[in-house]
This record gives C-alpha cells, structure tokens and sequence, in this order.
C-alpha cells in the first residue's frame, strides 16, 4: 500500500459544536461559516454527513475557550439553517494518526479503530484526509485512546 | 491566520457508502474496517457522526470500480453494527482545498463554501484535516464545483 506512518497526536484543548437537521440545500454551511468568520471564530474539525429526508448533520471543532462564543454564532443562524438543535460539548478529545502515501486508509483505519475498540474506547466522530484520520473521543478516555494508538504504531514511529 | 492554499482538487473517480444508524458503541468501526481490510477494498475519505440516540452515521469512499465489493461487505456485517441502512452512491465527486498551516480553517471554509454555494452546487459531506477540506458533491455538478472554487482561489495559486 505503500504508506507510512508519521505521527500520532493527542488534541484535548477543544469541544465541538453539533447542529441537526440543517437543511441540505445550496448555501446553508456557507451562512454558517460566514458567521463563524465574521465573529473570528477558529474552526478546526468540520464533518458533515447528509441524511436521507434533505437533512444534514454539521459537527465542527474549536479551542474550548472559544465555545460558548461558537454556540452562539449557531443560535444566531439556526433558523435561517433549518437546523433543529443545536449542542455545544467541552468533554472531548482528538486522536490522529498522519502519515504520507495513504491513497488507501483501509488498513491504517482498521489498526486504528481496532486499538481504539481494545481499549474500549467509543469514537464519536471520524473525519478523514489524504494524509490523516481524526477521531473524536470523550476527554475521559483520551489518555486511554492516546495510549492505545502508540501502542498500536509504536514500530513505525521509531 | 498564516496558511497558504497550495492546491484545489478534483476526484471524479470514487463512489460513496453509507451507512445508518450504526451502533454506537466501541468496537462498530473496527468490525467494518477489518471487513474492508480483509477484502482488500481500498476505502479514502471516511466521515462519521454521533446522533443524539445512540446511533451514528457512517460514509466512506471507494474507488467506483469496488463499489459493489464495498456494499457486499457492508451487507455482510450489517446486522452485528445493528445498521438500519446500507446504500451506495456511483454518482458522486469530491472537491478538496489543500493547504499548509491551516491552524484555522474558518476563513477558507467560508470561502470554499461561498464559492459552491454561488455555483448553486449542494455540499452532501464534508471532511477535514489539518491541511485539506473535502467536499462531495454530486457527479453532475463536478465540473461547476471545480470551476468556482479554481476561480475563487486562482489568485494564491498562481
Ligand atoms: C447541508 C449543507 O452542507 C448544504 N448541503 C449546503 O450546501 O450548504
Ligand atoms: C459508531 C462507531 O464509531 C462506534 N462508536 C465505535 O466506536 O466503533
């Protein structure tokens, strides 16, 4: 498959901000970010999954302490989104693993979940790249995750 | 913010997964990797959500000729994930912005977003790293999504 690992990380300085039911049509995620620009807000993470009755599902990162700001950018265009709830939740953490050449993620993400379910640890959002697979997890478990992913990678990394 | 956009991209070339209503509990992700791994099906973006009811919503992409493998494997395990849903998408691309020192993807965001958003084009998922946004779009819309975001940030590529 010809890729190699470069680094696992731990991130456990943000909280996420979930918004349900936005309406899947041209526009909503740009009004979103837009607002989120406009009030300076820093965003990391973005995943989106659509569902199937014209409803989306945007989860996004940002430092702890800009929060509470961030929700209430959401609460500002939840209506213009369609969005039916919108949560903020400080409680997480992130775990990595970059590397380069990943045109398949298929063995890397199979190590990775697996270690992850070893140590009995939920992932609660995935979010992917060329080069890295994200994952979210309760801050209670991050040492546990971090531990787990070294463990895992630990010869590739010498 | 310090980040330099290095490149827009275009994939026309995968199909998509999804799945619903995954248990979310450790160990789900894991089981349907390993699926993947032992079927040598070649997975890159994959994309999750929590829902607020103890189920999650799993994407990932395939190169399109595996797209029936990948189904295949999916039924295979449905049942142990406790999936409601397994349905696959031959008609999709991505379009991803590439850049380095991307600590804050917010003003990028909003700017890849607004650009899809003017083309009309509808964003169906959305996955990010430290250096990359992908958005899948629709097959049909490849080429209007690929222009507007070429356009919007032809200025730092040149
Ligand atoms: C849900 C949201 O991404 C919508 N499809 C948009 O294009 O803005
Ligand atoms: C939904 C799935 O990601 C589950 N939480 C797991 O850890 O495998």
């Amino acid at each position: 498959e010809g890729f190699v690992i470069r680094a696992v990380e731990l991130n456990r300085s943000e909280g996420k901000i979930t918004l349900d039911g936005v309406r899947d049509t041209p526009g909503m995620v740009s009004h979103l970010f837009q607002e989120m620009a406009g009030r300076n807000i820093d965003v990391n993470l973005i995943v989106q999954n659509s569902g199937p009755a014209g409803d989306a599902h945007v989860t996004f990162t940002v430092r702890r302490e800009q929060l509470e700001a961030a929700r209430t950018a959401c609460e500002a265009v939840r209506e213009k989104l369609g969005a039916t709830a919108v949560e903020a939740d400080a409680n997480i953490a992130t775990v990595s693993v970059i590397g380069v050449g990943m045109r398949s993620h298929t063995d890397v993400a199979a190590r990775m979940f697996a270690a992850l379910a070893r140590a009995n640890v939920n992932i609660d959002l995935i979010s992917t790249s060329e080069i890295e697979i994200e994952c979210v997890v309760r801050e209670s478990e991050a040492c546990r995750a971090h531990q787990a992913l070294l463990q895992e990678f630990h010869p590739e990394l010498e």
